[in-house]
């Protein structure tokens, strides 16, 4: 966050309301928190909000203060594995990440070990704390979610972050989640959820229900590089969270390769398998591997003094490590062995200390962050926007290693990681930010705020558009201005749930209304009002759809906005009925049908709808996509 | 068979007209259904405060009546969800 926040133009001096920003209430369900961390100092906070109704689960070593209001532990088998910290305290450190992304307060001159220097602060660092920790060292089961979700609602949070979830799709009522955010949205409360680390592929993201905010990984500006220094002084730029100084002093360097461990040869062993190299002929070395490993994976290397790893995969996806290390491309790794097989002399390469870079062409989706299509609804586009993701500096637990690996000795307050549930808690920040000005503002229109107003990303550098950043980038500071904003009720979604193929018997056990459902066609998914249009459809099928919206005039008074359809696809006709909407009330609700006419000729055509009224420009993505 | 047991969650929507609903009610379902044999331990958790459910260790066969059961929305194995 020493950098994440201003690269999006939300500067430390932005407005604030501080008095309703102390007041909102950030749930956080994640491993816990470690109270102690300087961004949870509450000097200068008041008591709890009049509104909490949360509770603290006190201990010897554990108590809450007037910025953690609330912590509380869910481990519903009573088992706790070793090693892991009974109590809400997070032995892991992510939890404590990812509070201190949405609501730590400013801790200036934050580093990871000299890396990353800055302020550290989170978006709303007035805000309180409430922390439900569901994930223990082996992993969140769905129990503690829903047990925590019970709490968190009732307890009278007003937003909830979940930097978590499961490894495939389920049914919005087979997923613990999706369950949890549908009561929370019930009682007008948001949840930003983190879409998953399993990307680039497609249809890999696994929080996508249409009534949570789901968010992907984007790169800032900053970038960490670790420069390799070869014997005969060529040096080489790699990329990895190197905190290790070695003083340019200059090692042996050994190719994996070279080293095989009977019974496997060379082709195993330079991949750096555990128990693949032998390991008596890396120590006190530097050893070239030809993939990337995680951090844990160095003990295929333990007593080597440092990792080279050399392949063709992303940059963007960096660790760091117990030791020394830096990740190269394939034509610096080339060159690299080159020099092993060649030098006369014995080959010697030093690991320099990461410094920070600029990063060209930000932001961009991060490889690993999980892409759309949605998996159980492809006409709900998601993910639904992106947020800062890639190398995070932010709170962390002073017990657990900041690489995760048990080798790594390092100890810090703050580390540097990456990964969706970084940039959930960043968007739920900006969401808290806008409920600071807009507090009596819906789930949905709050949604749709952040969703209208997000900075558009490039999809010549995305390939994977939409399904890689849904709108875009966050826009904290705009999206507290959004002009019009897409509301949705409980209603909507049950009419939805209804072309979804649930009953109507069944939806009033869910919504406890005497709803019933209109239409059982899957057609209302077109209906729902939400912030963005997807299409799913087939490329031999033509198409013809059309989408109902009411906008709801949130800026001036009075407003004419026109509809601006951004089109470049002339295989597609895109027309909006009415195209002008003039408003003469603020709250009044004015609505229109979007037509897509034509065929589709690419996997993905992407374009988009913008209502202008001169001072405020409300942009939906439009996605039409080749189904599977 | 209580060997052949595995823990899930029973998802039963909101609380009707804002009665909660609680472990022995849920208890007492669980009976009616299954059979009077059921043990009260076997109900792990009951979620009360925002919304209807239960976490149980039920057999399939118990899932299978305590899926037909009268305002059960799912019944799901309790999975393990990871941090992103």
């Amino acid at each position: 966050t020493t950098r994440s926040w201003d690269f999006m133009g939300f500067s430390e001096q932005v407005k604030r309301v501080p008095a309703v920003e102390s007041n909102v209430i950030v749930g956080v369900l994640d491993s816990g928190i470690w109270p102690e961390s300087p961004s949870f100092d509450h000097a200068g906070y008041g008591s709890p909000p009049a509104k909490w109704k949360g509770s603290c689960e006190v201990s010897a070593n554990f108590s809450c203060n007037n910025k953690i209001i609330g912590a509380r532990s869910y481990r519903s088998n009573g088992e706790y594995p070793e090693g892991d910290i009974k109590g809400p305290r997070d032995s892991d450190g992510h939890g404590t990440h990812t509070a201190s992304i949405v609501a730590g307060g400013l801790v200036r001159r934050a580093s990871m070990l000299g890396l990353g220097l800055g302020t550290a602060r989170g978006g709303v660092p007035s805000a309180r704390i409430a922390a439900y920790k569901v994930c223990w060292s082996d992993g969140c089961s769905d129990a503690d979610i829903l047990a925590a979700f019970d709490d968190a609602i009732a307890d009278g949070v007003d937003i909830i972050s979940g930097s978590l979830g499961g490894s495939g799709a389920r049914d919005y009522f087979n997923d613990s989640i999706a369950i949890g955010s549908f009561h929370a949205m019930k009682k007008g409360i948001l949840t930003s959820l983190a879409v998953g680390n399993n990307g680039p592929d497609f249809t890999t993201i696994v929080n996508f229900s249409p009534w949570s905010l789901s968010v992907a990984a984007s790169t800032t500006d900053r970038k960490f590089e670790t420069k390799v220094e070869l014997g005969d002084g060529r040096e080489f730029s790699g990329v990895s969270v190197n905190t290790f100084d070695i003083k340019g002093k200059q090692i042996p360097l050994v190719y994996a390769g070279d080293i095989p461990k009977a019974p496997f040869d060379s082709s195993v062993s330079r991949l750096c398998f555990e128990n693949t190299v032998d390991l008596k002929l890396v120590k006190g070395k530097i050893v070239v591997c030809d993939s990337l490993t995680v951090p844990g994976g160095v003990v295929a290397v333990k007593g080597a003094v440092g990792i080279i790893m050399q392949d063709d995969s992303s940059h963007d996806d960096t660790n760091s490590f117990p030791i020394p290390a830096s990740h190269l491309g394939p034509k610096a790794g080339a060159l690299v062995l080159s020099y092993i097989n060649s030098t006369n002399s014995i080959p010697t390469a030093t690991i320099k200390k990461s410094t920070e870079r600029k990063r060209k062409r930000a932001p961009s989706v991060a490889s690993f962050s999980s892409r759309g299509p949605n998996p159980i609804t492809p006409n709900i586009l998601k993910p639904d926007l992106s947020g800062p993701g890639v190398e995070i500096l932010a709170a962390w637990s002073p017990v657990s290693p900041p690489s995760g690996a048990e080798e790594d000795n390092k100890r810090v307050l703050y580390n540097i990681i990456s990964g969706t549930s970084m940039a959930c808690p960043h968007v739920t920040a900006a969401a808290a930010y806008v409920k600071s000005f807009h507090p009596t503002w819906s789930p949905s229109a709050l949604k749709s705020a952040l969703i209208t107003t997000a900075f558009p990303m490039s999809p010549k550098h995305n390939p994977d558009k939409e399904f890689g950043y849904g709108a875009g980038h966050i826009n904290p500071l705009g999206a507290v201005h959004p002009g019009l904003i897409y509301d949705a009720s409980e209603i909507d979604y049950v009419q939805f749930l209804c072309g979804q193929g649930y009953t109507t018997e069944l939806l009033q056990l869910v919504s406890e209304d005497n709803n019933t459902c209109s239409s059982n066609n899957s057609d209302t998914v077109f209906d729902l009002n939400y912030p963005s249009f997807a299409l799913s459809t087939n490329i031999s099928k033509p198409i013809n759809q059309v989408y109902k919206r009411t906008v709801t005039n949130v800026g001036s008074k009075y407003a004419t906005y026109k509809a601006t359809v951004i089109n470049p696809w002339k295989n597609l006709e895109i027309k909006v009925n009415p195209s002008v909407l003039s408003f003469k009330n603020l709250g009044e609700k004015q609505s229109f049908e979007v037509t897509i006419r034509g065929k589709i000729r690419k996997d993905i055509e992407s374009a988009s709808l913008v209502w202008d009224d001169g001072k405020h420009k409300v942009r939906s993505p439009i996605t039409v996509f080749i189904a599977n | 068979n209580y060997d052949s047991q595995k823990t899930y969650i029973v998802y039963m929507g909101s609380h009707s007209k804002g009665k909660v609903s609680t472990s022995s009610h849920h208890i007492r379902l669980l009976k009616e259904t299954i059979g009077s044999s059921f043990p009260p331990h076997s109900l792990l958790h009951s979620f009360k405060r925002s919304f209807n459910g239960f976490v149980a260790k039920l057999t399939e066969a118990e899932v299978k009546k305590v899926s037909e059961m009268e305002g059960v929305i799912s019944v799901f194995p309790n999975g393990k969800k990871q941090l992103h």
